[in-house]
């Protein structure tokens, strides 16, 4: 559950970053 | 973040260096370039990690991300930026300029370390490019052909022949 919940929150990491890297267009 | 701590890119990602070494030589010259040649490190950075992911990763990433949103902030008044075909414009003029002088040299026969340079930052930028969509016919071609001239060119230097 451990690694788990490390991949998840590595993945949610990720998204954050690319939803900001979009946004950085779109501003 | 100091430029330095940009370039202490994770052995995962370094593909990207090319890249902000480029966004490195723009900053002062054309930061539009610059922030297109960082945002383009970034895009590729992602999806690099998403094959890999590693902390040492995040924190490269993070980084890169706050210095990409401060560039945006530096150049809030700046036309260009703010409009997706004049950055895409800007862009591809300035990467043409630097194909068009090293072709004019590699044409004239005078083969030297700046027309190699050229020819490789070109590459570079036509990659960069992709970052508004997929390149028209003409700029593949370009592209291809800078990058097939710096191999080229460095294979002859090294046997020692003249290129061609």
């Amino acid at each position: 559950t451990t690694a788990l919940a490390g991949a998840s929150a590595a993945s949610m990491e990720q998204d954050e970053l690319s939803q900001r890297l979009q946004q950085l267009r779109n501003q | 973040m100091a430029n330095s701590g940009e370039l202490e890119i994770p052995p995962k990602l370094k593909a990207v260096r090319p890249y902000l070494l480029l966004a490195r030589d723009h900053d002062k010259r054309d930061p539009v370039v610059a922030f297109f040649c960082r945002h383009y490190a970034m895009e590729t950075a992602l999806a690099l990690d998403k094959q890999d992911k590693s902390p040492d990763n995040k924190i490269f990433l993070s980084g890169l991300m706050d210095r990409l949103e401060k560039s945006k902030e530096d150049l809030r008044s700046d036309e260009i930026l703010s409009n997706e075909l004049a950055s895409q414009a800007h862009v591809e003029t300035c990467a043409s300029k630097i194909f068009v002088y090293a072709d004019n040299e590699d044409r004239a026969g005078r083969f030297h370390k700046a027309m190699l340079k050229s020819f490789y930052k070109s590459g570079l930028l036509f990659d960069v490019m992709q970052t508004f969509g997929e390149l028209s016919e003409d700029l593949q071609k370009t592209r291809k052909y800078a990058k097939w001239k710096v191999t080229y060119i460095t294979g002859c230097q090294k046997r020692g022949e003249t290129p061609h």
